[in-house]
C-alpha cells in the first residue's frame, strides 16, 4: 500500500514543485515504484518531468471530475519506478467547479485508492493556496511535506498550514501527520537563512529534516531541459541533497 | 483620480508582495498619494509594511462582504503619502464566500470608486491564483504590472496570466492594458537568468520595464522589520531598483 506525500505550502515559491519532482526521481533512483501527481493548474511537475502544457491532452483533472479511468492517465518518465499524473490547463476551473460536488473533498483520495497497492510512495505536487484542490490532497495523504524557504515571508505562513493540517485531521482525514518541514534554497552565507533555519529546529526539533536543500542555480536549470536533477546534474549539490532526502524518509520508514 | 495598478502573476514567490510595497513606497517618496491594497489572504504585505497579523482586526475581507465601510480600514504606514488597507485570515474564506454572490468580480472596483480621488496610486497585491480574488483585482484595476522571476518555470506561467488578461479585457474590464513586465530577483551571474530576460525582451519588447529588479538579500530582510525597503536601507541595491522604477512608471505617465 503506497505512501502517499502531500507537497504543500500556500506560499509561493518556496520549492514545492522541486521537491516533489527531485524527491520522486530520488526515491525512484532508490528502487522505489513512485507516482507523481500534479494537482497544481500551472503544470509545472508535468514539464519538469518532460510533459510540456502543449503536448498533455489529458491529465488529472479528468479523472477528478470522473470523465475518465486513471489507468488512462498514468505517464511514463524517462526513469525506471517513476510515473506521472499530469495537469492539463483545465485544472483552473477545477476549484470552482468542484464546489457543489458531493463529497467534493474525497474525489482525489477515491481514485488514488485505485492505484496504492502498484506503487511504494505517492507524491502530490499542490498549488500554492488552501483552496479546494489541496484540501483534496491532504484528504488522500498519509502525510505533508512542507517545503519553507529560508526567508521572513514563509515562516509567517506557516502557523497558517499547521492550522489547516491540524483542521484536516480532526475532519476530513483523521490519519493525516507531518512527514516534516524542509529547508529550502538554504544560503549558508545569508544570516537571514541561518536565523529562519535556527528558529525552525529550535521551535519543531526532529520534526525538521536533516537534509537541507542549499540554493544550487542546476535545480533551476533542470526542468528547462524537462529532466529531473538526478538526470540533468546527478554530481551537482543539488542532487546530492535530493538524493539525501529519499534516504532520510526511506530510512524512517525503516526501508534500507 | 487614482491610477489603479494590479500586481499578479499566479506564478508564487516572483515577487509580487515585495514590489507591492516597495514600489508603494517609492511613489510615496516621489509625493504620490498612494494606497497598497492586501488582497492576499497571507498578509504579507501588510505586514511587510508594519501591521502583523495578530494585530490586524479588520481589513479588505470586511469591506469586500460590506460588513464595515472602506474609510474604517484605511490605515496609516510610517511613510508619509502611503495608507495601507490590510489583509485579515479571513480573506482565506472569501473565494468560496464571493462564489454565490451577485457581480461577485466587481465588488472591489466598487469599493475602491470610493476613494480613487484621494490618491494618485493604488496598488494591489495579489495571491498566487488565478480566482476571485485575482478576478475582482483585474476587474478593479486600470493596468496590471506583471513581475517575473528570471527563472524557467516562472516564463512558463506567462502565457496564461496574459490569457487571462486578455479574456478580463474582452469581458470584466474592457479599459484593462498592461502597465509592464518587471524582471526580479535578478542574478546577472547566472546563465538562466540572463537568458530569460534576453527572451523577455525579444519578446515584449518595450512592454518590459528597463528598470530590473537585482536579487538582494536587503530585501528579504526589510519585512522582517516591518520596513519597505527605502526605509530599511535606502543605499541597498533594491532600494536603488524600486525607487528607478517608481521613476520609470511615473515618466510612462508624464509626471515629474
Ligand atoms: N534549491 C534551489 N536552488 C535554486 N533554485 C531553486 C531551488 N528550489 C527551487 N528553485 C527555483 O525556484 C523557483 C521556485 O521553486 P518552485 O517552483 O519549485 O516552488 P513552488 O513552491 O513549487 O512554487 P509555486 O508556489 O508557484 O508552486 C523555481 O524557478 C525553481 O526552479
Ligand atoms: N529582488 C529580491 N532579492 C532577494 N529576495 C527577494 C527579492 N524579491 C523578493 N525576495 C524574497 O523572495 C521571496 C518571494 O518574494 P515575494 O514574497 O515578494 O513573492 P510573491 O510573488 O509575493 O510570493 P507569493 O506568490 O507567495 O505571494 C520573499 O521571501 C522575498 O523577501
Ligand atoms: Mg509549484
Ligand atoms: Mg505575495
Amino acid at each position: 500500500m503506497a505512501h502517499i506525500l502531500a507537497l504543500s505550502n500556500q506560499k509561493g515559491g518556496v520549492g514545492k514543485t522541486t521537491t516533489a519532482v527531485n524527491l520522486a526521481a530520488g526515491l525512484a533512483r532508490y528502487g522505489q515504484r513512485v507516482l507523481l501527481v500534479d494537482l497544481d493548474p500551472q503544470g509545472n511537475a508535468s514539464s519538469g518531468l518532460g510533459y510540456a502544457r502543449e503536448d498533455v491532452t489529458m491529465g488529472i483533472y479528468d479523472v477528478l471530475m470522473e470523465f475518465r479511468d486513471i489507468d488512462s492517465v498514468r505517464m511514463p518518465t524517462a526513469l525506471d519506478n517513476l510515473e506521472v499524473i499530469p495537469a492539463t490547463v483545465d485544472l483552473v476551473g477545477a476549484e470552482l467547479e468542484l464546489v457543489g460536488a458531493e463529497r467534493r473533498e474525497y474525489r482525489l483520495k477515491k481514485v488514488l485508492n485505485r492505484v496504492a497497492d502498484d506503487y511504494d510512495f505517492i507524491l502530490i505536487d499542490c498549488p500554492p493556496s488552501l483552496g479546494l484542490l489541496t484540501l483534496n490532497t491532504l484528504t488522500a495523504a498519509n502525510a505533508v511535506l512542507i517545503p519553507l524557504q529560508a526567508e521572513y515571508y514563509a515562516m509567517e505562513g506557516l502557523g497558517e498550514l499547521l492550522r489547516t493540517i491540524h483542521a484536516v485531521r480532526k475532519g476530513l482525514n483523521p490519519e493525516l501527520v507531518r512527514e516534516g518541514i524542509l529547508v529550502t534554497m538554504m544560503d549558508g552565507r545569508n544570516k537571514l537563512c541561518r536565523e529562519v533555519e535556527r528558529q525552525v529546529r529550535h521551535h519543531f526539533k526532529e520534526g525538521v529534516f536533516e537534509t537541507v536543500i542549499p540554493r544550487n542555480v542546476r535545480l533551476g536549470e533542470a526542468p528547462s531541459y524537462g529532466k529531473s536533477i538526478v538526470e540533468y546534474d546527478p554530481r551537482s549539490t543539488g542532487a546530492q541533497a535530493y538524493l539525501a532526502l529519499a534516504r532520510e524518509i526511506l530510512q524512517r520508514h525503516g526501508i534500507s
